[in-house]
């Protein structure tokens, strides 16, 4: 699995 | 940013304002977990390592700070303030931080999305705060009676995880190719450790009965 989003959430 | 991230932020905030002014105003600690907020201290030391390098919004970056200060001053607090550090239960908060650690760690190795050092330690925090809550969780049906503000704290952060599981299904649905498996995986099980204190938490205020588990 590959993650699309940079780290935005907190 | 959607709505429901917005007010997963602020109810964790909330709870953090909770948190301390039980700590700070009535100087107590007890029934809180020394366990689970170091492992917060370490999850937000590890997450938060790209605050310089990795600018997303002044939002983003001051609410980093904030929980990192907030999180390290908790456990200043219940380790070395004269009063506080008197009122921890410490016979009864016994879970050891390495049953967490470890398997965490090892985790993050195994599945992770980049295998660069900031990036496995992201990874880390976000497996290890999935199970942090767990020794306060343990604390909590060991003691015969929850103060209000004890229970509303746990209660916030239960909350705090069930609002960022509507921002993620809001942004899949709304946001193109936006996906992100460990991140949803780990809050799913996050948020599933609370689904016990949930129950007995709204059975209790339905019945206007003080907060209790059943050990």
């Amino acid at each position: 699995t590959q993650d699309t989003k940079e780290h935005d959430e907190l | 940013m959607n709505i429901f991230r917005l007010c997963g932020d602020m109810t964790h905030l909330l709870s953090v304002v909770v948190l301390l002014l039980k700590i700070h105003t009535i100087k107590s600690c007890a029934g809180i977990s020394l366990k689970t907020q170091e492992l917060y201290a370490l999850v937000f030391a590890t997450r938060y390592l790209d605050i310089f390098t990795h600018h997303v919004s002044l939002y983003n970056t001051v609410m980093k700070i904030i929980f990192l200060g907030t999180s390290f001053t908790i456990v200043w607090y219940m380790r070395h303030h004269k009063v506080v550090r008197q009122t921890y239960d410490k016979e009864q908060d016994t879970f050891k931080h390495y049953m967490l650690i470890i398997p965490c760690f090892a985790l993050a190795l195994l599945i992770k999305t980049k295998f660069t050092p900031l990036e496995v330690l992201w990874t880390f925090s976000i497996y290890l705060e999935a199970v942090a809550i767990f020794p306060q969780l343990v604390l909590l049906q060991r003691t015969k009676n929850i103060d209000n503000l004890t229970g509303n704290y746990v209660f916030l952060l239960g909350a705090y995880r069930g609002l960022y599981l509507l921002n993620w299904i809001v942004r899949y649905f709304t946001e193109k190719g936006y996906r992100q498996w460990i991140t949803w995986i780990s809050g799913i099980v996050q948020t599933a450790l609370y689904a016990d204190f949930f129950y007995y938490y709204i059975k209790c205020w339905r019945n206007n009965e003080k907060l209790h588990l059943p050990s």
